[in-house]
């Protein structure tokens, strides 16, 4: 499966319907201090099944929806799609039949989190799977966050060790 | 799960040794596993020596050397199982001009490689010129992000002070 | 014990809040000294909230909003008591260039005002503009650093790709 | 006290005798990764009276001795000094008569550190005292090292406190 574009609304500070279309090589993401660029990320991570609200600095899993500002109220609920290509067909089996795969995660205040394959509800659970079978999701080495870097040079070793799990 | 690890270590090791000299254009460097009955209380240690300095733990190298031998690390774990996307959020942030060419230059390679699409996030003006295409996110509107394709005098207006 | 702590505090907070608003053109901060009946227990917690956004605790803020954030802190702190010297050695790795900007007129600032002599290692081509003269260090010979006075065009060799 | 000049012998990547001027105003200090522009700060701190090594990246105090490379022997000794002017005689008593005043550390491998104030044998302590009569020293908020501030951030709320203590 090859990823494709990512769709999000109501996500931190992406309040509007916003695409971003991932497309072959390298694509760079720029922008000042605080405009939304670490956000943008953390929404693709979040789509991949990533449960510790800390990964993504907040206290709860609420805290990726729209808080509001001075001009606009806060919203109730922040959803992110992830639309992959199957033209090679290593989806999971039930779903393998579809040129597309469409992966949503919807939260809403005080109701929690719901994902969905090509509309069907499933579990987090199946979610994150399906990422690890493609050797990605929120906690692999291919999502390297903001502060990784310098986190891996303090680790103490026993704690560096845990990146060779990752491999294993 | 001994085994397991041992052998995860071995492979890394040899991604990362490879990578570092890559990324240094020259140097050299390795992993150590140091030893312990219980596998989970052991440490993984970094040594490096950048082209013509002298091997030192990781500690004592400067903050740019230290941040680039990190990365290899990272992309050595990557690359024992490449992953069709990666992510990479301003780790470009304490390298130099020559280390960020380096850089990117080791990101065109992983991807005509395994075929990986990179996302990068950075403030470097020499890293956007060297990426395929570029988008631009602002706040036009205070608070609120919008996201937009730029190329690279729009990507240095966006970010150039006031 | 427990008062001068307090004292402290309070002149600390008055500089943080102001250099916050001078270094971010705008916005709100404040520090919070959490209560406890041990002044040694006490937690130093700091909220902030850059123009046109709502105050967060500083763990919610963006990379470059936490750098600027921390540095006015710490200048807080050195206003309180200020030195003919201040040694900054990359600060201002992760803060864009309207940021570099508003950082440089600040030294400027406290500079004119104290006396201070700064020293500012850095990698930021505006920052290098944006002071009185330049140094640059060099390793012609392979681990051995060697120092030598730069104009800005010189420094932006020295850092450039090969 | 005003600082004037630094000068530093053997000290880490700093072999020959290096000379840098402190003028008014700001100065900057520029070149590629890993050619000693941290190193240069870490002498003036070292001067002050610095007495961790893990606060200069060391192990042992040692460790700021130049160690060698393929084309030169490792040095025995290291030596720092610090020129300041006391026009406005602000000095310790002792030396306040003194125009110019000389701080300086020597380390030589088995022998530990030796302080010289104008010429003549002080303790740590004193050269310590000095600099914090200055408002200034190796461990004031004027010395901001490369990943202080990461540090500050990361900073549990109680060890952030810490840096009040600079004030009180
Ligand atoms: N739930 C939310 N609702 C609205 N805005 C939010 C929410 N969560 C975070 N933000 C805002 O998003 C901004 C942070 O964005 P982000 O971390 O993506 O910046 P960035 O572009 O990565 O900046 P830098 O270059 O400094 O790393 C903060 O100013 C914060 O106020
Ligand atoms: N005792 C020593 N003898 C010789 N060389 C040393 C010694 N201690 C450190 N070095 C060398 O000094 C170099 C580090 O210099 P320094 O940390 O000052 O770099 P820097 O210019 O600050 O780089 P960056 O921009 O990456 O922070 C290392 O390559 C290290 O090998
Ligand atoms: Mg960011
Ligand atoms: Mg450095």
């Amino acid at each position: 499966m090859q990823f494709q574009r990512l769709r999000l609304t109501g996500f931190k500070s992406f309040v509007d319907p916003t695409e971003l279309y991932i497309e072959p090589g390298l694509t760079g993401i720029v922008g000042p201090n605080g405009c939304g660029k670490s956000n943008l990320l953390e929404a693709l991570r979040w789509v991949m099944g990533e449960t510790k609200p800390t990964n993504m600095r907040g206290d709860g899993m609420e805290d990726v929806i729209f808080a509001g500002t001075a001009l606009r109220p806060p919203r109730n609920l922040a959803e992110v799609t992830l639309m992959m290509d199957n033209a090679d067909r290593t989806a999971p089996v039930t779903f393998n039949e579809h040129e597309q795969i469409e992966i949503s995660r919807r939260i809403e205040r005080e109701a929690g989190s719901v994902y969905r394959l090509n509309g069907k509800e499933v579990r987090a659970r199946d979610v994150q799977l399906l990422f690890a079978d493609l050797a990605t999701g929120a906690h692999s080495p291919s999502l390297v966050s903001q502060g990784r870097i310098s986190a891996l040079i303090a680790a103490k070793p026993k704690d560096r060790r845990a990146i060779l799990e990752e491999a294993a | 799960g001994r085994e397991r690890l041992q052998a995860a270590f071995g492979t890394v090791n040899d991604h990362f040794e490879q990578l570092f000299t890559h990324l240094f254009g020259g140097g050299a460097a390795h992993l150590e596993l140091s030893d312990s009955d219980d596998p989970l209380d052991a440490g993984l240690e970094i040594f490096a020596s950048p082209p013509g300095k002298r091997l030192q733990n990781l500690s004592l190298l400067s903050g740019g050397e230290q941040a680039l031998t990190a990365l290899a690390l990272i992309f050595a774990v990557f690359l024992t199982n490449p992953a069709p996307i990666c992510i990479l959020d301003e780790v470009d942030a304490p390298l130099d001009d020559a280390n960020v060419e380096r850089f990117c230059n080791l990101l065109h390679d992983i991807s005509g490689q395994t075929g990986t699409r990179f996302l990068v996030v950075t403030h470097h003006a020499l890293t956007m010129a060297n990426l395929h295409r570029l988008y631009g996110v602002t706040m036009s509107e205070r608070g609120i992000s919008q996201l937009v394709s730029v190329d690279l005098g729009e990507a240095e207006q966006l970010v150039a002070a006031e």
